[in-house]
């Protein structure tokens, strides 16, 4: 099994951005889809996370945020209560040195039939994880878990340090699991496999390649199947 | 489309493989459909290096990403493919060592396919196994059954991970496509993803492409 890479500081994580420097790019993000709408239906701003890649004068924000949109912009004749609708919006922003320019825009609705069925997941998914917030049970069942997990994959750590650092990736990832599982709609099942020491970062950076985003040389299409 | 495909039953694909520490993975899609390919035309099945791939194409950056379209080239270019057993795969650029005696299996061209999921459903159950890349969202987590996260989760727009769809067909009404990644036998189903068919999902139809043996 591979072995993961040696610990990261805490702010090199991905989608560890702190608040403060998520608020510009995030109020723009706001402000690019709030264009052009009435003042009453404005959406507003839920939670929001995200990512930053620095190149040269250059930053490209990577952020995931939920919109709350509601519904009836005249408390008056609205029938209470008034449900709103909450969107989950990805948003790639470019910051050139200083000026915002809006690369992509990626909004949906999150699916009511998962917000209905699991109150819990859309409430967990949605605030920033904060990893001094896990309550004593969970660490206690965590590092049952982690250490099934290090005997069943065969990992070895430099260090206590080392140990105990991938201990908290690996807490924190089986949240983030549990989100992505509350917000598929097949019927995967997801949760420990050997990655899970890994932070997003590290995971990204060793098994996935960026150079897929760029555009590729285009080939002669292929010609139809006419008669499987 | 027939209504299911699997090339895994019809003998057309290689065991799973695993990429290491090493983001080859769209070496390893490709060598996939060419395994495929050359195993439609010639009916022998051969495991083929991604090795030589990572040392000898130059187009692509080996460990750090590359893209089918010009690993097509090089293969075109360096004239065909050695097998694994002669070029195997270590997980990180050495310098290329490739032999031209030593290659099994050569491609004529390469081409682009359909993005309507029904047509490459159709493609793939006449022509083959097909190298796809996806948005990998949730991967790092994937355990069993049928993916499909939300869009915005898995925009098609941040395509990240190479792969080969091997067959398709549904479990309880839900459409799938099989999907060969390159993490191993300890990863997924046996290695293998189950994606969410006919939704777009992850971007599945955005990059779908197949070498040519004529």
């Amino acid at each position: 099994a591979p072995r993961p890479v040696k610990p990261r500081a805490a702010d090199s994580e991905a989608w560890e951005l702190a608040p403060l420097e998520l608020l510009e790019p995030a109020r723009f993000a706001l402000e690019m889809y709030n264009r052009g709408r009435a003042a009453g239906k404005r959406a507003m701003l839920g939670a929001v996370r995200g990512r930053v890649r620095r190149a040269g004068e250059g930053s490209l924000y990577s952020l995931e945020a939920t919109l709350e949109e509601t519904p009836c912009n005249d408390p008056t004749v609205c029938q209470l209560p008034v449900s709103k609708k909450t969107l989950l919006c990805s948003f790639e922003i470019l910051d050139e040195l200083g000026k915002h320019i809006l690369l992509r825009r990626d909004c949906g609705p999150v699916d009511t039939k998962v917000t209905d069925n699991r109150n819990w997941t859309l409430n967990s998914f949605l605030p920033l994880l904060n990893k001094d917030s896990f309550p004593q049970d969970f660490s206690v069942k965590m590092t049952s878990v982690f250490k099934e997990f290090v005997t069943t994959y065969n990992r070895t750590y430099d260090s206590k340090e080392e140990t105990q650092w991938r201990l908290t990736v690996f807490a924190r990832n089986m949240v983030r699991a549990q989100k992505i599982q509350a917000l598929d709609r097949g019927t995967a099942q997801y949760g420990v496999t050997k990655f899970s020491d890994l932070t997003e970062e590290e995971f990204h950076t060793i098994y996935l390649n960026p150079l897929l985003r760029e555009k590729h040389s285009k080939m002669h299409p292929a010609t139809s199947v006419n008669d499987p | 489309a027939p209504p299911e495909w699997d090339w895994r039953k019809k003998g057309a694909v290689t065991k799973v493989k695993d990429q290491g520490m090493c983001g080859s993975c769209w070496a390893f899609s490709v060598t996939g459909n060419v395994e495929g390919q050359w195993f439609l035309k010639e009916g022998t099945l051969l495991s083929l290096s991604e090795q030589e791939l990572l040392d000898c194409d130059k187009m692509d950056k080996a460990c750090l990403g590359g893209l089918p379209s010009s690993a097509y080239m090089a293969i075109k270019s360096l004239g065909g493919l050695e097998t694994e057993d002669d070029y195997k795969y270590l997980g990180h650029m050495e310098a290329c060592n490739f032999s031209e005696e030593k290659v099994k299996v050569y491609i004529n061209d390469s081409v682009d396919l359909s993005q309507n999921e029904q047509k490459l459903a159709a493609w793939l159950a006449k022509k083959g196994p097909i190298s796809v890349a996806i948005n990998a969202f949730g991967m790092q987590f994937y355990r069993h059954g049928i993916a499909r996260p939300l869009r915005p989760l898995c925009s098609p727009w941040f395509i990240d991970h190479a792969v080969l769809i091997v067959g398709y067909g549904n479990r309880s009404d839900i459409p799938f496509w099989a999907i060969k990644n390159s993490w191993g036998t300890d990863w997924g189903e046996e290695g293998y993803y189950y994606l969410h068919r006919g939704s777009g999902a992850c971007g599945v139809n955005t990059m779908a492409t197949s070498a040519v043996v004529n």
